[in-house]
Order: C-alpha cells, then structure tokens, then sequence
C-alpha cells in the first residue's frame, strides 16, 4: 500500500 | 481503533499523568530531565499541526490537545513555577545532537516533501530519541524516584503497544507506515535496559538505582 500521510495515530 | 492501540494511548496518557502528579505533589521536579520535557513539547507541537488541517475524529482531537497543553503544563511546572528544585546539574545532555540529526534526517527520509509532513517525520524521528536525556540524568545519579520510574514504564510502554497496533493493522487493515514503525522500534529499544531494571527492581518494592 502506498506510505499513509493522513496521520490518523498519535 | 484496536485495543493495542487504544491501551497504548492510555499509557501515554497515564504516563504523562504521572509526571504531572510527581511533580505537583512532591512541588518539586527533582530527577527529571527538563531537556526530555522540553523535546517531547516539540514534539507534540510539530506533530499535531494537522489538527488545523485535518479533522479525524473527536477522540483524535482530544487527545492530540491534551497532549499538547500537557506537555507545556509541564515546562511551565519546570521552569517557572518549580524552577528552584530543577536538577540541571544533571542533566547535560546536549540537546543538539539530537535534534540537528533528526531534522536533517526528516528531510531526506519522508512520505512526502512538504512542510507539514516534514514536520511530522521531525517529529515521529525526534520522539524516539527524546527520552535520551531523561535516561542519561539516570544514568549519571545512579537512581530513579519510583514515580519517576513508574512514568517512564507507562511512557515506554506506550511505544510497545504501538508495535502491536501496527502488527494488527498490518494483517487487518493493509496499514504499514514504514517511518512510524522503524522509529517506533528504535523507541521501544531504548527503553529495553531500563525495563529490565524496572521490573527486576521496583516490581519487587525497591527503589530503581543502577548496579555500581
């Protein structure tokens, strides 16, 4: 998958 | 949301409860790096930027401010209000060998190059670095006050519990953010050695002090 950039965590 | 994830939250609150209660209780913020405090701040900071851009949830933006206000009661409780039993002494780490790196470091290795995300990856790099200090006071006086030690199980505990999270997510969401977990295992590593002196000691009722 494509690296996340809509930081959902803490 | 899992429960690994949900639990590591709740340490990283507990933790962050507990310093504020050290050292509110005690009036004193003897034993604690104000340099670690001072980067954890910039971290919260440079992390939650989003919160301006970016609506996730009501859990997300709770937290991400309590973080934040948090981390600056903190410095205000350092270096205003209990600024007389503040140990510099002991705490000489220079802060610049850490920062300067991660910095660098977040401009080369990132998802995205721009501003806020650069930012993020400072943040995520200077986080699993930012308790070096803290430990390295330790490490110069030889102990810990226990709720000192008992802050640093909850906080180091935190980075752990993430580590599952991102197991969990990896086989039940698809989710592997490559930046986060490196620098969330280097985290979790530091924190090893004194993990096993905080179970072998202070799970038994004993002050956390260093073998000579």
């Amino acid at each position: 998958p494509p690296p996340p950039t809509d930081h959902d965590e803490l | 949301m899992n429960v690994f994830r949900l639990t590591g939250d709740i340490a990283h609150l507990l933790a962050i409860i507990l310093l504020l209660m050290k050292i509110w209780k005690t009036r004193s913020c003897a034993g604690v790096s104000g340099k670690s405090q001072m980067m954890f701040a910039l971290v919260f900071t440079t992390r939650y930027l989003d919160l301006i851009t970016n609506f996730i949830s009501l859990y997300n933006t709770t937290m991400k401010m309590i973080f934040i206000a948090s981390s600056y009661g903190t410095l205000y409780l350092m270096f205003l209000k209990f600024r007389a039993t503040y140990d510099s002494n002991h705490d000489t780490f220079r802060m610049e060998f850490l920062v300067v790196p991660v910095a660098g470091l977040s401009f080369l290795v990132n998802h995205d190059f721009s501003p806020l995300e650069i930012l993020w990856t400072f943040s995520i790099y200077l986080e699993s670095v930012a308790i070096l200090p803290q430990l390295f006071m330790i490490s110069k006086t030889g102990e810990a006050e226990t709720i000192t030690s008992h802050y640093l199980f909850a906080l180091g505990s935190y980075r752990a519990l993430y580590i599952l999270n991102w197991v969990y997510r990896f086989y039940f969401e698809g989710f592997f953010d490559l930046i986060a977990v490196v620098a969330g295992c280097v985290q979790t590593v530091l924190y090893c050695d004194f993990f096993y002196l905080y179970i072998t000691k202070v799970w038994k009722g004993k002050k956390l002090t260093l073998p000579a």
